[in-house]
């Protein structure tokens, strides 16, 4: 479903060069729950956004589904990612002047569905994190827990194929943690593939496999869930 | 050192209010090292902001080393904030055309001493949390954790008496933040008054005391490194 070669990216600054991801080989199979670990500044995050067609790679190439993304041009690129991708972002980037509900429905913009519907379709999005009582409140007027659970629920709305979460519970508590890990682990069993960035140990047990990175390489590709 | 009574906040919406502290009395003896814990929502960062200055209560009193707080002028707070405070931000609050180093130079602004002191110590306080070699790096050309860490190297740099950290650890890995915690322990050894707000609950062993909040009021208070 998804396999890159070679895939490698280096940030050159004023300063410094970065080498924040050395030559990644890797297939991941259709409706695999796949979790990415490693240390601080390990390329983790690098990884995803390249995945998700938002950073383009320094040498090597990726396609997912067959589609090779960075032969596509800008427009088809925007496409791709509505169609396919659901992406949590590490930094949430929610919408700073529309609220809770709003930016659950940016991923439905463009659908030809009645707005009433739309409507429904992200208010059950924000029940399924708990926020239905948060819908009218803009992000500044929520606690770090609370926008991270509108961006998860926004990248949800669509029913996306592929779901690309960057650290989705850097932000919450252990019970909560447990209740996202519990949704996302209910749409990996109805078909959605899930790669998850995390630092968080006490979730490792819901992946399929888990592909650890150190200095922009993979140090461990573990597959099998009983860890 | 620190003491509120009857600390109560509560925030209007047009939809709705939200009580987000109901009536809070807490002493704080100089020297601790206190974590705040809870769920998502439960009031921890607005407990942070108002200890730090940064949010005006709806009632109750709170005095930081004899200060009433609130009763003080808008200067006169800033100034209290500069003296006194060291604070890391749950989203860091980075200045983003500012490098990593300048941005933990900015407690130093207004300090009399040469400039070529103020870069050693900024530069000091980046090795400290492991970051001696992004120092030209802008904050969209750091990782999630990188960006925590320098947010923790500035609230560091002007040794302030009193540390509030709203999740330091949230985009750590385990290493990284059991590094973390030893550097605030070191502090805290050094005489330096810390109040950590925490989901993680690995750390809890490095807390004197810890205080739990639910729904806005305190659901549970240990104290003694034994737990
Ligand atoms: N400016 C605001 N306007 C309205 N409601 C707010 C505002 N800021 C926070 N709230 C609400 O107050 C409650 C407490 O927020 P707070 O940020 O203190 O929680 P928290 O314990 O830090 O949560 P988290 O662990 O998710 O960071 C939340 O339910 C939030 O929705
Ligand atoms: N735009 C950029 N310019 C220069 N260097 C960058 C840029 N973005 C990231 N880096 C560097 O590349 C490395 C990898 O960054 P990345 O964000 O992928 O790490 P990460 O594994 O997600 O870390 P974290 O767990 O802290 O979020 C980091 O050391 C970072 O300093
Ligand atoms: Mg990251
Ligand atoms: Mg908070």
């Amino acid at each position: 479903f998804i396999e890159f070669s070679g895939l490698t990216k280096s940030y050159v600054t004023d300063a410094d060069r970065v080498d924040a991801l050395r030559s990644l080989s890797i297939d991941v199979k259709e409706g695999t729950f796949l979790g990415v670990m490693g240390p601080s500044g390990s390329g983790k995050s690098t990884l995803l956004s390249i995945l998700g067609g938002l950073c383009r790679p320094t040498a090597g190439r990726i396609s997912v589904d067959g589609i090779d993304l960075y032969a596509l041009g800008q427009e088809q690129l925007a496409d791709f990612r509505r169609e396919y991708l659901g992406f949590v972002f590490q930094a949430f980037n929610l919408v700073p002047y529309l609220t809770a509900l709003e930016n659950v429905m940016l991923p439905l913009a463009v659908k030809r569905i009645p707005r009433r519907e739309k409507r429904d379709r992200a208010l059950h999005a924000l029940e399924r994190v708990g926020l239905q009582n948060r819908e009218g409140h803009l992000p500044s007027q929520l606690s770090g827990g609370e926008q991270e659970r509108v961006a998860i629920a926004r990248a949800l709305v669509n029913t996306p194929p592929l779901i690309l979460a960057d650290e989705p519970t850097g932000s919450l508590d252990s019970q909560t943690s447990h209740d996202i890990m519990e949704l996302f682990n209910a749409l990996n069993a109805e078909g959605q593939t899930i790669i998850m960035v995390t630092h968080n140990d006490e979730i490792r047990s819901y992946f399929d496999r888990i592909i650890r990175l150190r200095d922009g390489a993979v140090h461990e590709d573990l597959v099998g869930r009983t860890r």
